[in-house]
């Protein structure tokens, strides 16, 4: 709606059209393109105010126009849903080319630095795609836009790019940028942003390195998808659409898995916050996940003796803000004192059930009565706490920990026991997930909840939380692999360690199907 | 902003955010214009900087067989040799031709060091070797000016006490 | 019960990273050869 002054577009137009010249002299050098540049900053064009905002917006919109309207015309053939039509990228790819031109020339004065100048055009860049996409709905075309990324970073975040201080400020300045055209703001872009924030002239780059000041970035991407397709994939029914979008997802994360596993280890906490507990195999490839240097015992090893493997005491990293939630409810300190100190005749605990309820508008939207990330934060900051506490406490840890309840922390059992015993089905169940989702590669984490989700088992003399118990560990492991290492250990000491007494368990029988598995999974394991 | 999300309702509640149905309906207009696997790829033609005028008889256009991938495998070092390989590589840039050519070459434990932009092979088992670099003795592929000029052109030179960092390793 | 893994077109127990060769989210199978080699400018 801004008033652009009088003939201010027609002498963009005629800009761009020198300019394409200029590309499609066969002789085309540096020197004529820093001379064109050279011309623009002279005339005013690349200073970053209102007048370059205007000068980008209207290259943005020959462009995208000249490349929406050569499809169609290119294509004869009828083409499958999926296919898309063929299309002329020409005007993208020199406008492209200008941006990284004047980028590459534009002589840093006024302020007008290299990054400073970058940012302004993708600013004006995610303003057009909004506006683009607001105006058009469905008839929106993310093709012209994903391409121009595509140039630009192929150009200004080559392969060879030393990721120092301004370099990475490039990077970062597109990672901000994909955040803004995040899917659940700009739905008909979600294709193009998922092939963008993964792509392999990007991604990686924001991974690599030592210095993992990049990883914040991608785990925000990651949020980013979960959330939009959280409310799609909790009830598992989906059309073709979503399953691209789900396939989609699922092979990226089985680059990070392949490639950036430590990656997926350390935001792990994060990423089951925001994943719908239907979607098990999805949360078990992020689960699954172990740092590349070390190796896994295989669990169905005779006599494995877990507590003594070296890595089993110590403790896993966690990037994620585990008690975030917590504090936002202000439960954080009253739980930190009711496990220093335990004070006898507290309702605390027995209250923890109606706090971890969501009011009743927000449980619509959210499919569930409970605040999954709060009850994910309170097992695992009473876990971290109690693990600290034992390791403290007294005789070597791994002592401790293979008889918790010796040395138990009496704080945390409680509040895992009334837990388990005030929640409703539905909550027991989200409860028995967030314990489960600790079940990882070997660390004292994996380690501790382990041995709770046992002891709750046995422990308990409901056989309805037994059950439960089972659904649990067994929903995991019946799904496709990948499966967690501390999932499979947990499981398989339930089931041959006589003290469960598992096998004399009447629902293991509730259903014919019931007792085929049960009995396919007794001779699997001999 | 780049710390934990809050409750799974947060992505809901914030700003520009649509309904259920309609980011439904976006996806599936989207669904018939996804992105291709050519929109991210550069024009793979390659544009011969300098062509030589060759007489009309000769082939105009690059031999389709010079992208199939069994042509370099099977052709290999026996018949193509080090030096075409490295000529594909160099001056057949952004290429298909390019990269079987450095897959060719990495066949025949060539490794390509990214800072130098240069190829090594190894001219004996190296004296040293960590998890970041590699020391010893190395033939590299390289291209020299003789005085006088027609004597220019590909050479191989052993480098002595050279660290190859893994860093720069492709 | 999810999916089988192995079938989405990448080699999961490759010993190279994935990455470099990831044809994107929608890709069935790895991109050939798109490694963009910089050769020194005395070439072009």
């Amino acid at each position: 709606s801004e008033q652009e002054p009088e003939g201010f577009r027609e002498q963009v137009s005629a800009l761009f059209v020198e300019w394409w010249r200029i590309c499609e002299l066969p002789g085309t050098n540096d020197v004529s393109c820093s001379r064109y540049v050279l011309q623009l900053q002279q005339n005013g064009f690349l200073k970053g105010d209102d007048v370059s905002d205007r000068f980008f917006r209207i290259l943005i919109e020959i462009s995208v126009s000249h490349c929406v309207s050569s499809e169609g015309i290119m294509s004869g053939s009828a083409l499958s849903t999926q296919q898309s039509q063929p299309i002329s990228f020409f005007a993208i790819d020199i406008y492209a080319k200008l941006v990284s031109s004047i980028l590459q020339y534009c002589v840093a004065e006024q302020g007008s630095s290299k990054l400073f100048l970058l940012s302004k055009v993708l600013a004006v860049t995610v303003r057009c795609i909004h506006k683009d996409a607001d105006d058009k709905k469905t008839l929106f075309n993310p093709r012209p836009y994903f391409r121009l990324f595509i140039n630009w970073l192929r150009d200004l975040c080559p392969p060879e790019l030393v990721l120092d201080g301004g370099n990475f400020q490039i990077l970062t300045a597109f990672a901000n940028a994909f955040h803004a055209l995040q899917p659940l703001k700009i739905p008909s872009f979600s294709f193009a942003w998922l092939d963008l924030v993964s792509h392999r002239t990007f991604m990686p780059k924001l991974l690599t390195g030592s210095s993992q000041k990049g990883w914040p970035y991608v785990q925000r991407f990651l949020v980013d998808l979960f959330q939009f397709l959280e409310p799609f994939l909790r009830n598992a029914e989906f059309g073709e659409p979503i399953q691209l979008m789900y396939k989609g997802t699922l092979r990226v994360l089985l680059v990070l898995l392949h490639d950036f596993p430590e990656f997926l280890c350390d935001y792990h906490f994060t990423f089951c916050d925001v994943i719908p507990p239907s979607c098990i195999q999805m949360r078990n490839i992020i689960l699954s996940a172990f740092p590349r240097n070390m190796r896994l015992p295989d669990p169905s090893t005779p006599n494995l003796k877990i507590d003594l493997l070296p890595e089993i005491s110590q403790s896993p990293r966690v990037l994620s803000e585990v008690d975030a939630a917590l504090k936002s409810k202000q439960m954080k300190s009253e739980i930190d004192e009711y496990l220093k100190a335990r004070p006898q005749g507290t309702s605390f605990v027995t209250e923890l059930k109606q706090r971890l309820l969501l009011p009743p508008n927000e449980a619509a939207r959210a499919g569930t009565k409970y605040n999954v990330p709060l009850m994910n934060s309170l097992v695992l900051c009473v876990g971290m706490q109690a693990i600290q506490q034992l390791q403290a406490k007294g005789p070597p840890h791994a002592q401790a920990m293979s008889n918790p309840w010796a040395y138990h922390v009496d704080a945390a059992l409680d509040i895992f026991q009334t837990l388990i015993g005030n929640l409703d089905t539905e909550g027991r169940y989200l409860f028995l997930n967030a314990i489960a989702n600790q079940l990882r590669y070997p660390n004292n984490h994996t380690h501790y909840f382990s041995f709770i989700l046992l002891h709750l088992f046995t422990d308990s003399d409901q056989e309805i939380i037994q059950e439960q118990i089972t659904r649990v560990l067994l929903e995991r492991l019946i799904s496709n692999r990948p499966h967690p290492w501390g999932l499979l250990i947990t499981f398989l000491e339930l089931i041959k360690n006589t003290r469960y007494n598992f096998w004399n368990r009447s629902f293991i029988r509730c259903a014919p199907e019931i007792e085929k598995l049960f009995g396919s999974v007794s001779r699997s394991i001999g | 902003d780049l710390g934990t999300i809050g409750d799974n309702l947060s992505g809901l509640s914030s700003g520009g955010v649509h309904d259920h149905m309609f980011n439904l309906q976006m996806l599936e207009a989207a669904y018939t214009k996804l992105p291709q696997p050519k929109d991210s790829e550069r024009s793979r033609s390659y544009i011969p900087k300098h062509p030589a005028a060759t007489p009309a008889s000769y082939p105009q256009a690059q031999a389709p067989i010079l992208n199939n991938p069994a042509f370099w495998e099977r052709y290999g070092v026996d018949n193509i040799g080090t030096d075409t390989l490295f000529f594909a590589f160099y001056f057949q840039q952004n290429t298909y031709q390019q990269y079987l050519a450095a897959k060719e070459l990495k066949k025949q434990s060539w490794r390509y060091h990214r800072k130098y932009n240069t190829w090594f092979q190894r001219h004996e088992e190296p004296k040293v070797a960590t998890d970041e670099y590699e020391q010893g003795t190395y033939v590299y592929f390289d291209f020299h000016i003789a005085d006088d000029n027609p004597q220019s052109g590909w050479c191989q030179r052993i480098k002595h006490e050279f660290t190859f960092e893994y860093n720069y390793l492709e | 019960l999810g999916t089988d893994l192995t079938t989405l077109g990448l080699n999961l127990n490759s010993a190279e990273n994935l990455h470099k060769t990831f044809g994107g989210p929608w890709s069935e199978e790895p991109i050939r050869g798109d490694t963009d080699f910089s050769v020194p400018q005395c070439y072009s």
